[in-house]
């Protein structure tokens, strides 16, 4: 299985309809500090499950739709789509395309859809439970993860060891 | 579930003695069970010993060779059960050139099997990549997406050379 | 103790709100003591908005935003009372470079008043030296300093490019 | 005041005698990652009464003098010494030139001089009390420190404060 595409609409700096195409092998996204980069990575979290503001850098869920800038008024909606590609079928669905769309609106409503199916957000989560892309796991590496892993309080590297398993 | 779990260690371990044997030219590094207590539960102890140095506490490494011990480990677990995708944000910051090299030389062997997405600031790990994407703020707090063609270095230089956070 | 606390903060706040503006190309940054409580006692509150964007919480900025921030706020304490000493030690690492210029900039100009040593892996950063100074273990595990001239670029290769952690 | 010369024997990765010569202005120090560069910093700091062993690196007080390689034999003493020039009497004694020396022993005993005169590591701390290279201050600045003074933990922060003041 891999990404083969990832939509954004009112999410965290991304007010416009955006779009980023994924091939196999090595994509590297890069600008100045503060453009975007590592919301993107926020994105794809979100959209495969994750939901702990502490890992998405907000305090409150709606810090997750745009909030407006100088020029820009704030939007209602946060929507972010993934595209897979299930060819390999990784995840034991009939479909060789799946595509998760998941909503976030300020009212504190949420709308997830699995290939255009509304469904809950446990059915995502658990889609991707055996693929290794469980929050917390090892698919997503960043900075302050060093610390995390080499810590001498290790639930957090046992969770790694879990998840392996 | 404890079977399970000490043979995934006992693969991780094995990975985690190569991937870093390779990251560091040398040196070696263990994962240990704490003694006398349920592997349910016990600690995870990691060592590690860069070539031609002493085994010292995980504390006394440098900052680079913390990272790229983190980075054999997580790697390690990767290998045992591959995720489809690994997004890696900025983990090369506090790496040295040559470390950087070994790092993406290991990262392009395994990118045929996963699909890797690089955050950087560094030019070495742009060029390391099968596609570019540059994020900029045309706007102010507005971001966009630009897919930049490695060959054009100035369109390079225009995404990264765009002024400040 | 109480007057002297607020006329330290009062200060510092100043030299805050302008040496981010220099930093970040303009926005506003500003400190707050946290009301209705003592203020020796009370919470000191950091607010920092770059140029065009909207005030977020300090964690929603980007890892090179909350770096320059920082850095502006332990600059803006220095001028307060300036230390006879400053070593930055590979602060630069989440910075792109239009912030690593701005950056030094700034430093060159505190140069006059303070001696700053920099320890870094960035060509941009060594290039602002005056003197650089190259750390080698030629015999593993053991440190020895060789003094480079910034002219002799062949010197500085063989000290950056030797091998591994 | 600032720092003209450090002098080190036996410090972690320095077993032996080394000398830097510092210049007003900007140093940089350069090098591939585990070479000793912040370790130099760590002399710096012990040389001026650091005696936390979590700001120092390591878990107990001996971990500070020279362990040993492969190839050489561990030592008995890890040896600092700082000189400073005085000329503008930002310490208020009658030097121009304040040397600071500070010995530990594997046996846990240790010896501290001041321009060569035996006295106790609380003279050579009260000595730097009011030049802002107080332990913990903001003359020194590393990566790990953004968190700390972005942190919604306030103590740290109003710490540098009252430093400041
Ligand atoms: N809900 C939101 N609405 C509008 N802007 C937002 C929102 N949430 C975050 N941002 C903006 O996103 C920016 C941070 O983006 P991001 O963390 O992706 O930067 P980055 O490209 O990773 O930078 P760096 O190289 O410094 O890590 C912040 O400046 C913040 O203003
Ligand atoms: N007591 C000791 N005896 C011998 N070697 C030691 C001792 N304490 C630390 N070291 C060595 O010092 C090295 C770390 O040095 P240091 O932290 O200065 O690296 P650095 O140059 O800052 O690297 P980086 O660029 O990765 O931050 C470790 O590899 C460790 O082996
Ligand atoms: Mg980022
Ligand atoms: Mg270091």
């Amino acid at each position: 299985m891999h990404l083969s595409k990832l939509q954004l609409l009112g999410f965290k700096s991304f007010p416009e309809k955006t779009e980023l195409v994924f091939n196999k092998g090595i994509s590297c996204i890069v600008g100045p500090n503060g453009c975007g980069k590592t919301n993107l990575l926020d994105a794809i979290r979100w959209g495969i499950g994750e939901s702990r503001m502490s890992v998405l850098r907000g305090s409150r869920l709606e810090e997750i739709i745009f909030a407006g800038t100088r020029d820009y008024k704030p939007l209602g909606m946060a929507e972010i789509s993934i595209t897979f590609d299930n060819h390999d079928h990784a995840v034991p669905s009939g479909y060789d395309e799946i595509n998760v769309t998941r909503r976030l609106f300020r009212s504190g409503e949420s709308e997830f859809l699995i290939n255009r199916t509304p469904c809950r957000l446990k059915d995502i989560t658990e889609m991707f439970l055996d693929t290794g892309l469980a929050p917390g796991a090892y698919s997503v590496i960043e900075q302050s993860m060093v610390d995390v892993i080499l810590s001498d309080k290790t639930e957090d590297r046992r969770f790694l060891f879990e998840e392996a398993a | 579930a404890k079977k399970l779990f000490i043979e995934t260690l006992d693969a991780v371990r094995t990975n985690f003695k190569l991937v870093f044997q390779e990251l560091f030219e040398g040196g070696d590094a263990d994962i240990l069970l704490e003694e006398e207590v349920d592997p349910l539960e016990a600690n995870i102890i990691v060592k590690a010993r860069p070539r031609g140095k002493k085994i010292l506490s995980i504390q006394q490494l440098s900052g680079g060779e913390r990272a790229l011990t983190a980075i054999s480990l997580l790697f390690s677990l990767y290998l045992v059960k591959p995720s489809p995708f690994c997004i890696l944000d900025e983990v090369d910051a506090p790496l040295d050139d040559a470390n950087i090299g070994r790092f993406l030389k290991m990262i392009k062997r395994f990118s045929d099997n996963t699909q890797f997405i690089t955050i950087t600031h560094n030019k070495l790990t742009m060029e390391a990549a099968d596609i570019l994407y540059g994020v900029t703020m045309k706007q102010p707090g507005v971001s966009q997406i630009v897919s930049v063609n490695l060959n054009r270095r100035g369109e390079l230089e225009d995404v990264l050379g765009e002024g400040s956070a």
